[in-house]
This record gives C-alpha cells, sequence and structure tokens, in this order.
C-alpha cells in the first residue's frame, strides 16, 4: 500500500 | 504525532475509563444508551480492520486493541451482565440507530478516498462516529437528571474530537501533503453534535448545579 493510504491516526 | 493527537487520544481512553468506571463502581449503567455503545463497537471493528495487516507502532496497535476490546466489552456488561444489564433504561433508548449505520454505509459507498474494502469501512466508521452519540444525548434529554460519572463521560467523549481538529490543523499546516478532509468534516460535525450539551455542561460546572438538560 501506498504510505499515504495507511491511516496512522486512530 | 503531535500533542493535538496525544491529548485527544488520551481524552478518548479517558472517557471510556470514566464509563467503566461507572459501570463497575455503580454496577449499573443507568442513563448509558447501549445503542450508542454498539455504535461505538462498530466504528471500532470497521475502522481498524488493518490491525494486523499495518503495524504502524505499538502505540498505534495497543490503543486499537483497547478501544475494540472496551467497547465489546462495555456493550456484553449492559447485555449479559445480570446486576448491570437490569438498570439499562431499555424504554428510554429507543432512538432507531440501525439507520444510522444504513445511511452512513451508504455515504461511505459514495463518499470515500478509494474504492476499497478497507477504505469504504474506514470512511463507514468515521461517517457512524459522527452520529453515534445520537441515542445517548437522546437518553438524556429523556431521563431529564444526569449522573457526575455520565456527564464526565460524554464530555471527555466530545472534548476528545475537539483536539483532534485541532491535531488536523496542525498537520495541514506542518505537513505540505496533509489532506483528511474525509475525517475533518466529519469531526466537525460531531463535535458539533455536542455543543448544547457543553454549553449546559459549563452552565452547571459554573453554577455548581446538578447537570440538566431541557427536556
Amino acid at each position: 500500500k501506498e504510505a499515504d493510504d495507511v491511516k496512522d491516526e486512530l | 504525532m503531535n500533542i493535538f493527537r496525544l491529548a485527544g487520544d488520551m481524552t478518548h481512553l479517558l472517557s471510556i475509563l470514566v464509563l467503566l468506571l461507572k459501570i463497575y463502581a455503580t454496577k449499573s449503567c443507568s442513563g448509558i444508551s447501549r445503542k450508542t455503545q454498539e455504535l461505538y463497537a462498530i466504528v471500532f471493528v470497521a475502522r481498524y480492520l488493518d490491525l494486523f495487516t499495518d503495524f504502524i507502532s505499538v502505540y498505534n496497535t495497543f490503543m486499537k486493541v483497547v478501544f475494540i476490546a472496551s467497547s465489546l466489552a462495555i456493550v456484553w456488561c449492559m447485555r449479559f451482565h445480570p446486576m448491570v444489564r437490569r438498570s439499562y433504561d431499555r424504554e428510554l433508548d429507543t432512538f432507531r440507530h440501525y439507520f444510522l449505520v444504513g445511511a452512513s454505509f451508504a455515504l461511505a459507498l459514495i463518499l470515500h478516498e478509494k474504492f476499497t474494502v478497507q477504505e469504504i469501512f474506514w470512511a463507514f466508521s468515521i461517517y457512524l462516529e459522527a452520529v453515534a452519540i445520537l441515542p445517548q444525548l437522546v437518553l438524556l434529554q429523556r431521563s431529564g437528571n444526569v449522573d457526575n460519572l455520565t456527564g464526565q463521560y460524554i464530555f471527555f467523549l466530545g472534548a476528545y474530537r475537539a483536539f483532534y481538529i485541532l491535531n488536523w490543523i496542525y498537520r495541514y499546516l506542518t505537513e505540505p501533503h496533509f489532506t483528511r478532509w474525509i475525517a475533518c468534516v466529519s469531526g466537525v460535525v460531531q463535535t458539533a453534535l455536542y455543543a448544547d450539551f457543553f454549553y449546559y455542561y459549563f452552565i452547571s460546572w459554573k453554577n455548581n448545579s446538578k447537570l440538566k438538560l431541557p427536556a
């Protein structure tokens, strides 16, 4: 998955 | 991670701890909407589908597990714990919350960042979380008096998303390509839904009086 796809927020 | 998001996560965790304290200490869930708790359980399960596929950090994984486990435990308590379930205001908690689930999912099918299962369930969880408090606010209006722990629970629950709005503003200003329109617009709507509750909460705090919502 591209980096910006990963949801880093809860 | 920034201070606003950390404050938001800690406030969110605090709201869950206050609710667990109320249920555990008083063995009662009076004044708490089971429907809202069920919606939150759906929100966390739908949002954290990436729990096993994307590892962000120990903190991120730990908090996801805590949110999923606590929301499911609260729903379980309200449905099956013999002492707790007896105090559930069944006749007051009548909001047709399945409409909220349907509408949020329909909206997620239309408005999402990418047309993939994970992204659609993520958008669905964002929209559902924005309206999940409605059954709880309706129940409060009907039950009139609000016990302290319930009032604090709802206050922290509303405050956490307000911190997230500051987080999104901060990230928008500091990170070049940061845009989270779905979460941000939905978060503003979510926080706005608490506006009148915050007003009456502030009034009761200022007058040091019991929190009462006008029927």
